[in-house]
């Protein structure tokens, strides 16, 4: 899978996944 | 907002009602951080508009290895502007309806 979750120990979900590139195009 | 190298981006739409609100995170230009950055992708996590600090999220992301405590500020500056801009926009829209 391309997205990976990472709870911290806070209980907080950070959810990663690929930066779609039209957004880093986009300025 | 000051271009910190980092963005901040709505993760979804804002109805203007919700207090939590999914943003998204990543970085454009790593060269603006102080630490190491090792390229992990967009960091998606949900923001209490009225409950949370964003200094205090972006402490979370360097304990949870995104991020190099050195870039802790700049992380959470982000987030602050991104926030603030949120919540213009919601304000600016009650008073349109007023």
């Amino acid at each position: 899978s391309a997205t990976a979750q990472v709870v911290h120990s806070a209980g907080r979900r950070f959810i990663v996944s690929p930066v779609p590139e039209a957004r880093l195009k986009e300025q | 907002a000051e271009d910190t190298g980092v963005r901040v981006e709505l993760a979804e739409e804002d109805d203007g009602k919700k207090a939590s609100i999914a943003l998204k995170l990543w970085v454009e230009d790593h060269k603006k951080l102080k630490g190491k950055y090792k390229e992990s992708g967009a960091i998606e996590f949900t923001f209490d508009l009225e409950k949370e600090v964003p200094e205090v999220v972006a402490q979370e992301m360097v304990e949870s290895g995104f991020f190099h405590e050195s870039d802790a500020k700049t992380v959470g500056k982000s987030i602050r502007d991104r926030v603030a801009l949120i919540k213009w926009r919601r304000e600016r829209t009650v008073s349109a309806a007023a």
